[in-house]
């Protein structure tokens, strides 16, 4: 199983619209996708019609189960959404206090890595959405991947915080001893300001081997398809969003061995 | 000094935008204005060209003294910025550790409302910007402040954030025995998306006693101040987006006691 994380400590960059967008995808080309929500808000596990308040099964529970080492039997959190193909790793609004609960008890970092190992069977992808911010959940997930999809918004302050991004990635490697290699997509592109096209230059000029070479561009169709409760990719895929999250996931596929 | 906080869990509705905005129609009406940054990826910080990585002045320092009990001495954390009457204390990307570290300290709730009311006669407002998460930090911004500002994306998944929030805001006032006023504020309105349209309709029937009467629009202009680093009601009032925000700012105004 392939492992992609998609994560930036800045909020509304468009990393769940990546997930489930990607996955939707995915699921098209008849690949088994897992969806993990690591967001304690729970906008993954909202858009496909859960409730990360009171839904009895969660990612959490798996974080509990490790506290008490106990066994992990990851299969009976998962759930099944509306789409073929694509299943989901609620989150619980409960995950907020696990930085607090856990944060410094031994291995909790590991948790979603022994998940997905268990899982590995059973999916030819995962994709995790981390929370707009570090903790032991954005640790979970740098930790459970193999390459991590970094979405920045093309806008100036939106640089200084994928500096931020790339300096915590490195420190989180550091401490962990491994390496993750990324790629990082210019999100909610809009040609008509001067602000988008100055800072994919200034992306381009600085981050030459890691940059997707396509840009996301904003389409209002995203939030349709949040109304609905369908990835784009699914509900449009001829939609100009849809699209270039393909082109997206083509150049992908190309940088990965096969699942 | 009144208090007013800007939050919502979820990422990207204009939190940051809103107090920048709010913070320079105010200072251009000779208002003294503190702007709090409690966001440790620093948006706000970063705004006003400040790091938070590394800048040695931030509310972290503030938590720390509070943490070994020695006096707070507010004063010496702030900073001013590039616009007169508009001062700032910085977030540090260290505070991303205080839920872990100082979690369960007693007493670590309250460290920003205790910082205002030793700053209380230099300012006319302070204006408190939080993260995207809650957990330590956005519980010290509800327990500082006199009103609550709520920016919701005018989509169909930020209302089901949106009820979210508010029970958080149930639970945090029960649990400190306080009650907190608030406003929603519909943000990144576009008239051309039925979403949009759908949404703006569906949050006048759900919360019409604490729903501002207008919107702010999407406005490619906000993105161009974020990159002079001025607030957008300092570099091009006539702006659309500013226009809306100085009409938010007479609802706000007229529905609170003078300072
Ligand atoms: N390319 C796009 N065009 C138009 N709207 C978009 C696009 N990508 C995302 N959006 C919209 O922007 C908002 C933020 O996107 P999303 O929730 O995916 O960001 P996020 O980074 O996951 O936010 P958070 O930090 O809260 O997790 C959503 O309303 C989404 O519908
Ligand atoms: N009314 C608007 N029109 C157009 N762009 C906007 C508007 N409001 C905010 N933005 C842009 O949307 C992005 C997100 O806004 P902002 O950073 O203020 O949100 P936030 O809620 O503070 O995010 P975070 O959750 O990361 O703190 C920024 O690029 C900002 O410039
Ligand atoms: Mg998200
Ligand atoms: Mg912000």
């Amino acid at each position: 199983m392939r492992v992609w994380a998609v994560a930036n400590q800045k909020g509304g960059v468009g990393k769940t619209t990546t997930a489930v967008t990607l996955g939707g995808w995915l699921a098209r080309r008849r690949q088994r996708v897992l969806l993990v929500d690591l967001d304690p808000h729970g906008s993954l596990t909202s858009y496909f019609g859960f409730d990360p308040e009171s839904n009895p099964k969660s990612g959490y529970v798996l974080f509990k189960r490790a506290a008490e080492r106990k066994p992990l039997n990851a299969h009976d959190q998962i759930e099944h959404t509306r789409v073929e193909g694509l299943d989901l790793l609620c989150a619980s609004t409960a995950m907020a206090t696990l930085d607090r609960q856990l944060g410094t008890t031994e291995g909790m970092g590991l948790v979603i890595a022994r998940t997905l190992r268990e899982l590995d069977g059973d999916y030819d992808y995962a994709i995790i959405d981390c929370p707009p911010m570090l903790g032991v959940l954005m640790v979970n997930a740098l930790a459970a991947c193999q390459h991590l999809i970094i979405p920045v918004q093309t806008e100036f302050l939106a640089l200084k915080g994928l500096e931020r991004m790339l300096r915590t990635l490195q420190m989180v490697q550091r401490s962990r001893d491994f390496s993750l290699e990324y790629t990082i997509v210019p999100t909610l592109f809009d040609k008509r300001t001067r602000a988008s096209l100055d800072t994919l230059r200034t992306l381009r000029e600085r981050y030459p081997d890691s940059l997707w070479d396509g840009v996301i561009p904003v389409d209002t169709r995203f939030r349709e398809a949040s109304l609905a409760g369908v990835p784009l990719s699914i509900m449009r895929p001829g939609a100009r969003g849809a699209q270039h999250y393909r082109q997206l996931l083509e150049y992908l596929l190309q940088e990965e061995p096969a699942p």
